[in-house]
């Protein structure tokens, strides 16, 4: 008989049964998470499920949200010598999960070693934009410039703490995150001149895949953290 | 001097038994990552009144099984779980989003009569 999974899926946090057509990819972390579990439970150990140790942090749920965003301006190179610039786009009304948000980590990965007979130092330039625009028709608003950092190696995931983002001023999470990602070429620190910014990035826009990870702390399944009174 | 029990007997009392879960079973590998699957058990068996005595069953059940003795409309009491545990999957939702998440109670890890 067909299988009445309505049920379990309330549970799960789920109307209906997700059918992906195929998996996301799944960052380390996760699965090292959650194989560790997999092996405590196995092997009878207590664990504080409310406690993810390989993240440091409190929390009973752990979201990983795809960016859904787009490229800009693919056809022409840029005239500040941009290698690319992305809009990075997060559905944070998808975290449906309650409590407190104890941690947003931004993972911008660079593939594997993109650059292996290039080398050429990146800079890379993070801004929150309040309107993320219309892909191929509008730019995206100027935004706060998060950070900006330099990448001598560019290759493998840059991580980055979003938490103070995700929030408005009155602390309530926010329904989307709209980042503004641009990525340059630096000077090739060995030869002395400037490599063609199109080589790396044709394969840095074919490699990068961004994403959100969120942790959530529901209070009805985790006590506060049982800090000493004094 | 223990009191000889018939042959059998044991099987029939309140114990856990095996259950592994495998989400291939209900159609759920299309989007559950991991686990496969998961040992979950369950309780079955009978609650006479001599075991409710020793086996770690609560008081509630030995008054119950004790009235059921005076009289049997009374029924007995019940071979549940004692002690859960939770497990953690990992899965992904109908928004491409992954989400890690554990659940309480999911493996019976005792049985008693309450």
């Amino acid at each position: 008989s067909e299988f009445q999974d309505y049920d379990f899926l309330q549970f799960l946090g789920l109307e209906k049964a997700p059918s992906p057509h195929r998996f996301q990819p799944v960052p380390r972390i996760l699965r090292k998470i959650i194989r560790a579990r997999e092996a405590a439970a196995a092997s009878g150990a207590s664990q504080d499920l409310c406690y993810v140790k390989e993240l440091g942090v409190r929390g009973n749920q752990l979201r990983l949200l795809p960016d859904q965003g787009f490229f800009l301006n693919t056809q022409k190179p840029f005239q500040d010598g941009s290698c690319l610039q992305k809009v990075l786009h997060f559905n944070l009304s998808a975290i449906k999960e309650k409590g407190k948000l104890t941690m947003a980590q931004l993972t911008l990965d660079l593939g594997p070693r993109s650059y292996y007979h290039l080398r050429p130092e990146l800079a890379v330039a993070l801004s929150v934009v309040p309107d993320r625009g219309v892909r191929g028709r509008s730019q995206p608003l100027p935004g706060a410039l998060l950070t900006q950092l330099s990448v001598p190696a560019p290759q493998g995931p840059l991580q980055f703490n979003l938490q103070g983002v995700v929030k408005d001023r009155n602390s309530k999470r926010l329904k989307n995150l709209d980042l503004h990602l641009q990525i340059l070429v630096k000077e090739d620190r060995y030869s002395g001149v400037t490599v063609q910014p199109w080589n790396p990035c044709d394969r840095l826009i074919r490699s990068l895949h961004a994403s959100l990870l969120v942790v959530t702390l529901n209070p009805k399944y985790c006590r506060p953290s049982s800090r000493k009174r004094r | 001097a223990a009191i000889p029990v018939p042959k059998g007997f044991c099987r029939n009392l309140c114990h856990r038994h095996q259950l592994f879960i495998n989400f291939q079973d209900l159609g759920w590998h299309k989007w559950v990552i991991a686990p496969k699957g998961f040992m979950a058990n369950y309780c079955h068996g009978d609650c006479p009144f001599s075991m409710t005595t020793y086996l770690n069953s609560s008081n509630y059940a030995f008054m119950q099984a004790m009235m059921h003795m005076v009289d049997p409309k009374v029924p007995k009491a019940v071979c549940i779980p004692t002690k859960l545990s939770p497990i953690s999957m990992l899965y992904q939702d109908n928004e491409k989003n992954v989400i890690l998440r554990h659940y309480e109670d999911m493996v019976v890890d005792e049985c008693g009569c309450g």
